[in-house]
Parts: C-alpha cells; sequence; structure tokens
C-alpha cells in the first residue's frame, strides 16, 4: 500500500526531526 | 505530563523564533541550517504535523505530532 509506505516515511522523517530538537537542545551531536 | 508540555513548548518556541504563537513554512525553512534535514525534509515534517493543511502550525498541532513521536516511537 503506497499510502501506508508514506505514512511509515513520514513517521520516520518526524522521528528525525524530533530527535535532532532533542540533541541540539542537550548539545549532544 | 508536565515535563512533556514543557519540552514541548520549549521545541514550538525553537521553531517559533519570533514567538507568534504559529509556526509557518518559512520558520520550518529557517531551521535547515540548524538541524540535520534537508529542506524537502523539512517541509514533509511540517506537512505532516499541519493536520488541518491551513499552513499554519499551532502549539497544539506540534504537540499531537510530539506525543505520537513520544509513544509511537521510543527515544534512545
Amino acid at each position: 500500500d503506497p499510502n501506508m509506505k508514506a505514512g511509515a516515511a513520514n513517521e520516520g522523517v518526524l522521528a528525525n526531526f524530533f530527535n535532532s530538537l532533542l540533541s541540539k537542545k542537550t548539545g549532544a551531536p | 505530563q508536565n515535563t512533556i508540555l514543557e519540552k514541548t513548548h520549549e521545541f514550538f518556541l525553537m521553531c517559533d523564533v519570533e514567538d507568534k504563537g504559529f509556526i509557518t513554512r518559512r520558520d520550518m525553512q529557517r531551521l535547515n541550517g540548524e538541524l540535520p534535514l534537508s529542506a524537502e525534509e523539512l517541509e514533509n515534517v511540517f506537512d505532516t504535523l499541519d493536520s488541518d493543511s491551513n499552513g499554519f502550525l499551532t502549539l497544539n498541532e506540534f504537540s499531537s505530532g510530539f506525543s505520537e513521536f513520544l509513544f509511537g516511537e521510543k527515544i534512545s
């Protein structure tokens, strides 16, 4: 299902985004 | 719960640098140089979080996305 794949990709990008914010906040690389 | 709310607000303010109370695509693109995400990925994040697709990301929409991330995926 292409829709499900797109959803999974979005989840990944969202996780990436929030992880980056967390890293930026804590100063970790 | 309060800690999560605080963090959410902190992250929201990191995107909403002008403290407008909402995040626009432009604010998101500004993060391009600060976060290791491409412009396309940031656009994707914005579209995913902007659940009513009105072009403005409210704290409420941002919080929903953040809790989805927190409870849908573990932080390593």
